[in-house]
């Protein structure tokens, strides 16, 4: 038996709508510590990994390991009927072959269940390992995805330097060339408007705009992003889902030409 | 994408 219940039932909305451009299916790995799910993108260049923990739930219970086998548009299909104030609640007998999602309205007067097919993935699990990156950049999340939406529009690939001078993003096309620059900023009191970047050594990566493009629809989870980069190794852009957990997305880069 | 790499030439499958 599995069951979760999440009060912020609008998280579990945003989390797929976040996921679902990206990532056509996976499986939801359920253990007693909590939801884990790790997909590529079909052309394997880009990988989501969530995790969010069993205490991050108002209640979770899972008796036995599982793995849920989920198609993204049809789980948000059924999403888009929970209200923004919904309490949701997950649920699945031991090897079901459905995922129940119970909604209830905030003052309990409406409650309705779907039953959402779950389906067989065969899903190879990267080992992604513990590292130390050379730079690690702490932004405003709406600052992120205004930057990658901006150079979407002027080029196709962005390169991302970072030094001691700040983060630069660079990129160019037909119409010209676009240079944005964050500095180190703890200046607003509030840490989500700060702009905090933790330099190990300098470093510079190319990376397809159209996938960081696509990370920034989980901007409505989380007020801040986190940009993790090492050279020659793959970018993390990861949000932390308030006590929850986090969703991490990771990218190759591109070899300069 | 020209140059574009696969993530699966940097981490191994488990």
């Amino acid at each position: 038996m599995f069951e979760a219940r999440i009060t912020q039932g609008a998280v579990l909305k945003k989390l797929v709508e976040a996921l679902k451009e990206l990532v056509t299916e996976g499986n939801f790995d359920v253990s007693s510590t909590g939801l884990q799910l790790q997909a590529m993108d079909s052309s394997h260049v880009c990988l989501v990994s969530l995790a969010l923990r069993e205490d991050g739930f108002e209640h979770f219970r899972c008796d036995r390991n599982m793995a849920m086998g989920i198609h993204f548009q049809n789980l948000s299909k059924i999403l888009k009927c929970a209200g923004n104030e919904d309490t949701i609640t997950l649920k699945a007998e031991d090897n079901a072959d459905q995922l129940t999602l119970m909604f209830e309205s905030s003052n309990q007067d409406r409650i309705s269940d779907f039953d959402l097919k779950l389906m067989s993935i065969e899903s190879e699990h990267l080992g992604i390992p513990d590292q130390e990156y050379s730079a690690e950049i702490k932004m405003p999340s709406s600052e992120y995805q205004r930057i990658v939406r901006d150079l979407t529009s002027i080029g196709d690939t962005v390169l991302i330097s970072a030094t001691k001078e700040g983060i630069k993003f660079s990129t160019s096309g037909d119409v010209g060339t676009a240079n944005v620059t964050l500095r180190h900023n703890t200046t607003p009191e509030k840490p989500e408007e700060q702009t905090i970047i933790d330099l190990k050594e300098p470093v510079a990566l190319t990376f397809a705009l159209r996938y960081l493009n696509n990370f920034a629809k989980a901007t409505p989870l989380a007020p801040v992003v986190k940009l993790s980069l090492t050279k020659d190794l793959p970018i993390v852009v990861e949000y932390q889902i308030g006590e929850l957990g986090a969703v991490k997305f990771y990218l190759a880069p591109k070899i300069d030409d | 994408l020209p140059g574009q790499q696969k993530l699966t030439s940097f981490f191994g499958v488990t």
